[in-house]
């Protein structure tokens, strides 16, 4: 486990970010440059080989305008089928947990128990309803989640919650597979008088061609 | 496979956020490749606090829905970048830019076929100005336009333009994407298919032998 979201954060580089020019600047902080998030990510023993980060958590402190877009592959992971039940019957969420190691896709019914059984454990942890929880995976097709390591690292993972940029970049880095490069980035601008932000962090780097709806 | 989540401290209805979230998306992820494979786990999470104490965003049709959506277009669309720059075995980025089409639809199903073209993507990793493998891709795209219109341009050097092929500095070409390649850089295509107001992009990579060896290697 790593001792720190900073030591996680450090774990590859960042991706350089070409990001269009435009009303808006750059900030520091990624997903948790927003007023109200925050991020950690560990390692929790679900890659099959080295240590870095596999586990990501980015938590809301109230609940959060939820919006989805997901693959449009007939066969969708679990954690996919999952995120569009839970997107068609509610519009909030608080929390996105997500791993890497294993895609939990092609895993049946099995597969889908999993993710249920996953957003359950966090939401007791975290004192929210399990629907305000959702859940993203990547790795290998066809394995299911190592639910015993992650159930196992949760309580370290919301002890590491962080609204800071090392909590943004720990989460970034937590999520990547064969990816050289951490992808994050938080824009600032002025809507009506107010300031605000945007942030984001993804990951991506082969089996990329994404026709998401 | 791609995995994303986005935040914000925008107050916005979540009809109105969904939308917006959608055409960030048709605008980024969704006009990248690197290998033509659409992963089983593809995933864009959008999260709106409502905590920066803005007006409420309740229209897409507001300026202040515009704004958003342009804020959120150019998050997705770095990140979105940064992927294709990030490509497994890639040496350099490629960004296809495509103009004069009829709609912004059309001009970016252009720019991905072109993106997503393998030998395209090879020709770029050989450092082979082969515009012929451009305009291949471009004309099988399922997107009608005049041949006669066609224009492509390698890094600012015009290669074909009226659907004519043109004499051009093929060791200047070739140079550009080779230095593209040594600076895991940018090499831009552009290509115009006639006067319409439609513009599109997309992105994606070089081709190399490091992609085969690292799926070659990495078992489901």
């Amino acid at each position: 486990v790593c001792a720190s979201s900073e030591a996680a954060s450090n774990y590859i580089p960042k991706a350089p970010i070409l990001l269009p020019e435009g009303p808006w600047e750059q900030v520091l902080g990624g997903v948790t440059a927003p007023k109200g998030f925050r991020a950690a990510g560990m390692y929790g023993g679900l890659r099959a080989k080295g240590e870095k980060p596999d586990l990501a958590l980015v938590t809301c402190d109230v609940d959060a305008v939820a919006a989805g877009s997901f693959t449009t592959n007939i066969v969708a992971a679990a954690p996919v089928l999952y995120c569009r039940h839970i997107l068609d019957n509610f519009s909030a969420a608080r929390a996105v947990l997500i791993n890497a190691g294993q895609a939990n896709a092609a895993t049946g019914d099995a597969g889908y128990q999993d993710v249920i059984e996953c957003a359950a454990a966090l939401a007791k942890l975290l004192q929210i309803q399990p629907e305000a929880i959702l859940v993203e995976s990547t790795g290998v097709i066809g394995q299911r989640i190592k639910k015993e390591a992650l159930l196992k690292s949760l309580p370290k993972l919301t002890s590491l919650l962080s609204s800071t940029i090392e909590g943004a970049d720990s989460a970034a880095v937590a999520i990547t597979t064969t990816d050289l490069v951490s992808k994050s980035v938080a824009v600032e601008t002025e809507i009506a008088g107010a300031r605000i932000k945007v942030g984001g962090m993804a990951k991506g780097s082969g089996m990329i061609h994404p026709n998401m709806a | 496979t791609l995995l994303g989540v986005l935040t914000t401290d925008a107050l916005v209805e979540p009809d109105v956020w969904r939308k917006i979230v959608q055409i960030a998306v048709d605008r980024s992820f969704n006009q990248i490749t690197v290998d033509g494979d659409t992963s089983t786990n593809d995933t864009v999470i959008a999260l709106a606090s409502g905590l920066s104490g803005s007006t409420r965003i309740s229209s897409l049709d507001r300026h202040e829905a515009k704004q958003l959506q342009a804020c959120v277009d150019a998050v997705l669309q770095g990140l979105a970048k940064s992927i294709a720059w990030d490509g497994e075995g890639a040496t350099c980025l490629v960004e296809v830019t495509v103009t004069g089409t009829n709609s912004e639809e059309a001009a970016a199903k252009i720019a991905r076929s072109v993106a997503s073209s393998s030998l395209s993507k090879a020709a770029v990793y050989g450092r082979d100005p082969n515009w012929g493998r451009i305009a291949c891709s471009v004309g099988y795209a399922g997107v009608p336009f005049i041949p006669n219109e066609l224009r492509i341009s390698l890094g600012g050097i015009l290669l074909m333009d009226g659907g004519q092929p043109l004499p051009f500095d093929r060791t200047a070409a070739s140079a550009y994407l080779k230095h593209a390649g040594e600076t895991h850089g940018t090499v831009e295509i552009c290509i115009s298919v006639g006067s319409g107001p439609g513009k599109g992009q997309a992105w994606g990579c070089d081709l190399s032998y490091d992609y085969v060896k690292i799926n070659a290697e990495y078992t489901t």
